[in-house]
């Protein structure tokens, strides 16, 4: 996966992803593609949460899956999640959850509870940053301010290191793929370097959904894992999703 | 651009999306959280019962891959159920309401739904 939250030179915020699921589960060796990645596709859908016919907020699911992987509660925060992989990783959460240990939240009903009942970005941050987990994770968080987008990285019980946005410092967006921010990433699956070459070759001045959307186009950062893009502005309270292909020659992940 | 990772140049132009990279839009549903938690899902998963059906037979295709005896399709279909009910509300009575309005087995409705935490094993 690879979210980012970037901001215009006028403080709107657009926070967009490119979701990659799948690996290692089956290669269909014809297609040249993976077998769940192709089965998860057809379950995309755009949903609105409403409350007394009103928009709570929206997000992009699989059809069937409960949780929030992508989020917007419109005109407040919109809200990312990328895997994190680590040793204390989700089986340790699972076995404490099975033998009775249940103070952990499984991730994506957090996101779920956040983007249900949070109502702003301060909030958000606090439920995502301190809740304790039955896995690793992170989250990626815009707000409706200048200045608030981060990324959280999070263990099981803490969260580590969080990245801002800090425009007036130059750092006009955040960028994360699966790994840890301060460490480089795997040699193998590196998709951040190029992200940021193409952000940073767009500039902050023509940051909008069409540039963003260019960025996530690049491959390997649009790779056969990659099931959907969206797009999401906090300030029109608008979400844009699309079903993604990556023709050949292309990254398997 | 050829060999791997098969980095490109910056792509440009590329939206409104159109050409190979772009499968299809995505539709939208409504899910009214007035609703009791079991009916919420109803209208989307009527229209998508198929894809889930068969996105889920993936799975279980790949776990007969790793374990051929059909055990861990078993024990999906036999233990998960039990873990339904240690599921934070309303997200247990969503589950459920999907497995009814699928069709598909209630173990492994839950398994999709807590996958990423098995997935991280």
């Amino acid at each position: 996966c690879t979210s980012l939250v970037a901001e215009d030179p006028d403080g709107n915020l657009i926070h967009a992803r490119n979701l990659d699921f799948g690996l290692f589960m089956g290669w269909d060796l014809k297609n040249r593609s993976w077998v769940i990645t192709e089965k998860l596709k057809p379950l995309v859908v755009n949903i609105e949460f409403t409350r007394n016919n009103h928009t709570v907020f929206k997000s992009t699911n699989f059809a069937g899956y409960v949780g929030m992987l992508t989020g917007i509660r419109p005109h407040m925060f919109t809200l990312t999640m990328n895997e994190r992989f680590s040793l204390d990783g989700g089986y340790i959460g699972i076995l404490e959850w099975i033998l009775g240990k249940r103070d952990g939240m499984w991730m994506s009903f957090l996101t779920r509870s956040v983007l249900e009942n949070a109502t702003s970005y301060a909030e958000a941050k606090k439920l995502l940053s301190d809740t304790k987990l039955l896995a690793p994770a992170y989250f990626i968080l815009g707000g409706n301010q200048t200045g608030e987008g981060c990324i959280i990285t999070r263990s099981r019980t803490h969260s580590i290191n969080p990245l801002e946005l800090d425009p007036k410092k130059g750092r006009w967006y955040v960028l994360e793929t699966n790994y840890d921010h301060w460490k480089e990433p795997l040699f193998l699956d590196d998709r951040r370097t190029p992200a940021m070459k193409c952000m940073n070759q767009t500039t902050q001045t023509s940051i909008s959904f069409k540039t963003v959307y260019d960025v996530l186009s690049t491959k390997p950062v649009l790779n056969k894992l990659t099931t959907y893009t969206t797009l999401m502005d906090v300030s029109k309270g608008k979400l844009e999703s699309f079903i993604r292909d990556c023709p050949n020659p292309c990254m398997p992940w | 651009q050829y060999v791997p990772p098969f980095t490109e140049d910056c792509q440009t132009g590329m939206y409104p999306p159109s050409g190979p990279t772009f499968k299809g839009a995505v539709t939208w549903y409504t899910v009214d959280l007035d609703l009791p938690p079991s009916e919420r899902w109803k209208g989307v998963i009527t229209d998508k019962q198929k894809e889930l059906a068969s996105m889920i037979q993936a799975i279980k295709d790949l776990a007969d891959a790793f374990v051929p005896s059909g055990r861990l399709i078993d024990l999906v279909d036999r233990d998960l159920p039990l873990m339904v009910d240690t599921l934070p509300y309303p997200f247990n009575e969503e589950i459920r309401g999907i497995a009814t309005a699928s069709g598909v087995p209630l173990g492994e409705v839950v398994l999709f739904n807590i996958f990423y935490e098995i997935f991280t094993v």
